[in-house]
């Protein structure tokens, strides 16, 4: 299994050490680890071409909701997302806007009733990794519910 | 705590770990063993909320977040480095590897063939397993997160849990979601185009053949599930031209990290066998695309 343009070879190598498996508790039933498993995406069946009526049944249900996504992303880019988060059909509260950390641009960020919709600036497919600061100070203020 | 689970030192790290972690297996519907490993908050774990991580492909490991992405430790070589950025250092954390086949967890039958119905509730069943294990955080407030195909892992799991009045659960977070497939599709010629990989003749093809009109908004193009085939064309001829050119799809200023040997082995592979990792709108369009025409699209084929 090759994954386009990601070289996981150094976590692969040490998750199929076993003083690793033997520190994590994982028994010698368990497969090698790799990053992703052919056997299972390849046998996998996907049912939901769309997730609206999901997310939005659950943010009708007053659970809380964050869309984020890493705007340098052809993968799951962020514009389909955005036009995912429009049709959901819950009221926008204020204008589209920047955040900041640091002092600087983090990206941008839209709010609607009982959810919101943020870009990360200069973030790949995976955010935490590729904007950390970024991420953690997003996610912090998700949890703390504190607008950003 | 389960004490059984408890990981008291990790190979590479040096020193203790500063805080509770545990890594173990979760029960899904019998015979499934769902591997998860659990770090405590940083900051005042009996306060803190609770997070479930999930990655997504579908057949992706969330060990991928804990080591790469939001997890408290990096691996450098044979070595573990600490994240400084770290979502322990706010947050209870669960990074669950979900399906069964997926990392470490395994089924005991050997069927590794699932759907988004079984994925989320196994997920469910391990996520109940996981608060029998840890009963002291049945009132903390708990959150749904992951990326990309996690983007149907967690709406599907978070309309499971409104039925779940014992988890505390309030709310959710998506990052990269497979949200849409359709939105997602038509999203990522537009992102292509508006990003310099692909040219404005091909896009004023793209956009004479696919849009009422000519006219280029939104709502008047569709090109994912177009019966027009001067589009479907169109399109593929633009997706084929950006597949090959060894762009890293995942970031698009990022240089393409695969190793030399992955590369060619991926070059012979990838026809048939490209990379779920994150499932992706853009690869939907190809895929569909390949599959429903008879196209004669000249694709340059490297050796």
């Amino acid at each position: 299994q090759t994954i386009p343009c990601v070289d996981d070879a150094i976590l692969i190598r040490y998750l199929g050490r076993n003083d690793v498996r033997q520190a994590l508790n994982i028994p010698s039933a368990a497969p090698d680890w790799v990053d992703c498993s052919t056997v299972v995406s390849s046998n996998y069946t996907m049912q939901n071409p769309s997730l609206k009526t999901q997310v939005a049944a659950s943010i009708k249900a007053g659970k809380r909701g964050l869309i984020y996504n890493g705007d340098t992303d052809l993968v799951c880019d962020f514009l389909g997302d955005e036009w995912f988060s429009d049709q959901l059909g819950f009221p926008q509260i204020g204008s589209y806007e920047a955040w900041y950390v640091n002092g600087q641009v983090a990206g941008f960020v839209k709010h609607y009733d009982g959810f919101a919709y943020a870009t990360i600036r200069g973030s790949g497919h995976t955010v935490p990794e590729y904007r950390p600061a970024a991420a953690l100070f997003m996610i912090e203020a998700f949890l703390n519910s504190t607008k950003f | 705590a389960f004490e059984a689970d408890r990981v008291t030192k990790l190979p590479g790290l040096s020193g203790e770990i500063k805080f509770n972690t545990f890594s173990g297996y979760l029960d899904g519907e019998p015979g499934t063993h769902l591997h998860y490993i659990f770090v405590e908050s940083q900051n005042d774990p009996a306060n803190d909320p609770l997070l479930l991580w999930l990655n997504g492909g579908p057949g992706c490991s969330s060990l991928l977040g804990f080591f790469t992405e939001q997890g408290p430790f990096r691996v450098n070589g044979s070595q573990l480095t600490e994240n400084q950025y770290s979502w322990n250092k706010v947050a209870n954390m669960i990074f669950l590897e979900s399906p069964a086949g997926v990392g470490y967890s395994y089924s005991d039958s050997g069927n590794y063939t699932h759907d988004d119905d079984s994925t989320s509730a196994n997920n469910l069943l391990a996520l109940k397993s996981w608060f029998v294990k840890f009963p002291e955080y049945k009132n903390h407030d708990f959150y749904l997160t992951g990326e990309s195909y996690a983007g149907v892992y967690i709406p599907t799991l978070s309309v499971r849990l409104l039925e779940e009045p014992s988890i505390n659960y309030k709310g959710f977070a998506i990052g990269n979601g497979y949200l849409d497939r359709v939105l997602l599709g038509n999203s990522a010629i537009r992102f292509a185009y508006h990003h310099g990989l692909i040219d404005s003749s091909m896009w004023r093809k793209i956009i004479t053949s696919c849009c009422n009109n000519g006219d280029e908004s939104p709502e008047n193009c569709d090109f994912v599930q177009t019966t027009d085939y001067k589009c479907s064309k169109a399109v593929a001829i633009a997706s084929n031209f950006i597949n090959n050119i060894n762009l890293n799809p995942y970031s698009i200023y990022e240089d393409c990290r695969t190793t030399a040997s992955s590369l060619a082995v991926d070059t012979l592979v990838t026809r048939k066998h490209r990379s779920n990792r994150r499932k992706l709108g853009w690869s939907l369009i190809r895929k569909t695309l390949k599959q429903s025409e008879t196209m004669e699209v000249e694709e340059d084929h490297i050796t």
